[in-house]
């Protein structure tokens, strides 16, 4: 995974 | 993507379409509380600003704009259609939005994961969607007569929670960076606030009668 944290929740 | 971060997904999009549906059929939405569903609204317009600027995946962003949506659709049926709204228990319905939604967003404007305008909208976004279900539980408590689809609706959602619950911890030990301490935390009080309203409801689903909630 990225170090960019993104929410790939729902 | 594991199994219980799908069943997760599956019974909040059920809970949302069962309530949709329900609506739509019978044309009446007695027992269901606006404020709740204004408060999912507002969670789900907060929570996905990133729908247009971040992709993640196709069910990602179709998900997204089903619930976007859907519960839109409902609001606008408890407020705007003639027959619906009648059936709308406005007088037992009295929760305010503001006391929930201002602790929400002084909350995220200190709890945030970064201080920006979509991270803050984020968290307050986690924050409103723990409490967002107390005036629908209020609504309960007052009507005492749940039918069977408001019944089906909160089991739904706490069945969601449940899952995603599960989700956490599977993603915890598998992920090695996967932290998330403000989703985790907000979403156990979420899960909490059903816990009370589980216990009756499997009583009556256990003993085969109407469920009843106590005084």
């Amino acid at each position: 995974s990225s170090t960019e944290k993104v929410h790939d929740e729902l | 993507m594991n199994i219980f971060r799908l069943a997760g997904d599956m019974t909040h999009l059920m809970s949302v379409l069962v309530l949709l549906l329900k609506i739509h059929t019978i044309k009446s939405c007695a027992g269901i509380s606006l404020k709740t569903q204004e408060l999912y609204a507002l969670v789900f317009a907060t929570r996905y600003l990133d729908i247009f600027t971040d992709f993640i995946s196709v069910y990602n962003t179709i998900m997204k704009l089903i619930f976007l949506g859907s519960s839109f659709s409902i609001v606008w049926y408890m407020r705007r259609h003639k027959l619906v709204r009648r059936s709308y228990d406005k007088e037992q319905d009295t929760f305010r939005h503001f006391f929930l939604v201002l602790p929400c967003l002084l909350l995220a404007l200190v709890m945030n994961e970064k201080f920006t305008f979509k991270e803050v909208m984020w968290a307050f976004s986690l924050y409103l969607e723990a409490v967002a279900i107390l005036p629908q539980l209020v609504l309960l408590q007052r009507t005492k007569n749940i039918d069977n689809l408001t019944g089906q609706y909160v089991f739904l959602l706490g069945a969601y929670r449940a899952f995603y619950i599960f989700n956490w911890i599977y993603r915890y030990f598998t992920e090695p960076h996967y932290v998330h301490w403000i989703t985790w935390i907000s979403g156990l009080v979420q899960t909490l606030l059903y816990a009370d309203f589980f216990y009756y409801y499997f009583n009556s689903w256990k003993n085969n009668v109407k469920l009843h909630l106590p005084a």
